[in-house]
């Protein structure tokens, strides 16, 4: 399920791959 | 772990570039940021790759990056917390 509301800044976790910014369109 | 090399780093994908980076500068902005060194290394995940790796190699640029960064949260927690 997705949160509605936007976390800022996404959390960087050691050994979790890193999904970076989800409004980021590439 | 060996260094991280620019060249090691164009030869990832986008997304694991900044997988890469995150792995290096975590420990170090833990050493100087116990508690937020999470969110500070996604903020920083947002700055160019080859000034990251210039990051890596110079820990005053680290450092002054991360202050900036810890005011940048702040400020950012202080209006989500404060009412209208």
């Amino acid at each position: 399920s997705h949160a509605n509301t936007v976390t800022w800044p996404p959390e960087f976790r050691p050994g979790e791959p890193w999904k970076g910014y989800p409004n980021i369109d590439p | 772990p060996e260094p991280l090399t620019a060249s090691m780093l164009a030869a990832a994908p986008p997304m694991d570039q900044k997988q890469l980076l995150g792995d290096r500068l975590y420990p170090l902005i833990v050493a100087q940021q116990p508690n937020l060194a999470g969110k500070i290394t996604g903020m920083l995940l947002e700055i160019d790759n080859s000034e990251l790796l210039h990051m890596l190699e110079s820990p005053e640029s680290l450092k002054s990056k991360v202050d900036e960064a810890i005011a940048v949260l702040q400020a950012h927690q202080a209006k989500d917390c404060s009412p209208k």
